[in-house]
């Protein structure tokens, strides 16, 4: 019994890859002026990348990535980047913030950015967390598409081994589903924002990963940090952590926001979503709309910020 | 489809900087079989990790003998999945 309408679709359960694809469908038909659908690539076991494009007008404006799902075991990213979609078409023309935002930049939503492991989790194993692209010479199956990005790539904080849950990948960009984010960023050439999407542990996260060297934007990163889950915290108190990668969660080699960064888009970050461990991956659909509400907040606070601070 | 019954995970917590080393020797013993849900970088964030019902036993050994604390934060992994499961299902009745 597929919803008619995006109004009617259930964000508030977990939801099987088709249902995210006709999610993607509806609310493009419904919203045909700021919504459009681009297919960026195909994953390995060629699933198109789709890529919701929220636009009201211009070409190549400055603007911000959200990506969800890059690790596909971490359903409540899905499903939040679901929320996040509709909350976008709802809002815009009538919250005066976004209002603003979208009118000078585009936003660009990859909700399912790891479609071949999604579609695993659902149908196999339920733990799966990397890509599906078989290792030649291992009987172990997938890359982590989070150690496969060219930033401190093959360094420590990742693994070599195949059957690891951190495998790095024969080389840098091997993924089809990390290429294919790699070469649209390029393209498009106006990225100034990049926020990719993991859980749990209740952080949020910048650069680097794979070095102890601070970034050179330290201090007003970490700052807007701090106010972006102080206004994530203001709804339901939820608890986060912040700061860079390698010092508040651990070393990871051939990151995500590592690349984005030194491609020049300041505002990188990483989010751990709930929780911080009692349910961990399994994460139970009634705390899908909550997560996805105090997360908008500080997505607020970062797409304001990177708004108001153009460079 | 791949069922976990009976894998626990385990929330284990160095109190120094050794007892983090010896965690994260715990990545290549292969034979453990462990998935790491979350690693740690200092002794202030807890290490959860998977693991499988047959290696539950050699993985306690393991850490008892070199006295590294841990709690069970799962139970029974499958538990929880079929609850999870259920759930979908029953909304997909609906």
């Amino acid at each position: 019994a597929e919803p008619r309408s995006t109004d009617a679709f259930d964000y508030g359960r977990y939801h099987t890859l088709n249902e995210i694809y006709s999610f993607q469908d509806m609310l493009v038909a419904e919203n045909p002026n700021l919504v459009s659908k681009m297919v960026i690539g195909q994953s390995y076991q060629g699933r198109p990348l789709n890529v919701l494009k929220f636009s009201t007008g211009g070409t190549k404006r400055p603007a911000i990535w959200i990506d969800t799902g890059i690790h596909s075991r971490e359903w409540v990213t899905q499903a939040s980047g679901t929320w996040f979609a509709k909350k976008i078409v709802s809002d815009y023309g009538r919250d005066p913030a976004l209002t603003a935002i979208l009118n000078r930049m585009d936003i660009f939503l990859e909700i399912v950015t790891n479609p071949d492991g999604y579609y695993y989790t659902h149908n196999s194993n339920r733990m799966w967390r990397k890509t599906r692209k078989p290792n030649p010479g291992s009987n172990c199956v997938g890359v982590d598409p989070n150690r496969n990005w060219d930033a401190g790539f093959g360094g420590a904080g990742a693994s070599g081994n195949p059957c690891s849950e951190t495998y790095r990948g024969p080389r840098a960009h091997s993924e089809s589903e990390v290429k294919s984010i790699v070469d649209f960023v390029k393209s498009h050439g106006n990225m100034k924002a990049f926020i990719s999407i993991h859980s749990y542990s209740q952080m949020l996260l910048y650069p680097y990963g794979y070095t102890r060297t601070p970034v050179k934007d330290q201090t007003e990163l970490h700052n807007l940090a701090k106010k972006a889950i102080t206004d994530l915290a203001s709804l339901y108190g939820t608890r986060y952590r912040y700061g860079s990668i390698i010092n508040t969660i651990y070393q990871a080699s051939g990151g995500t926001i590592d690349w984005t960064y030194n491609q020049g888009i300041k505002y990188s970050y990483t989010f751990e979503l709930r929780d911080t461990g009692r349910y961990g991956f399994i994460l139970p659909a009634n705390q899908i709309i909550p997560t996805a509400k105090e997360t908008w907040l500080a997505l607020m606070a970062l797409m304001t910020h990177t708004n108001n601070n153009p460079y | 489809k791949e069922t976990f019954d009976g894998h626990q995970v385990l929330r284990i917590k160095a109190k120094d900087d050794v007892q983090l080393s010896l965690i994260k020797a715990m990545e290549d013993m292969v034979e453990f079989e462990l998935d790491f849900w979350m690693e740690g970088s200092d002794v202030s964030t807890p290490v959860d990790v998977r693991v499988p019902v047959h290696t539950l036993q050699p993985v306690k050994r393991y850490l008892d003998s070199r006295n590294l604390q841990y709690s069970i934060m799962i139970e029974d992994l499958q538990v929880m999945l079929d609850e999870e499961q259920e759930e979908m299902d029953s909304v997909a009745r609906d």
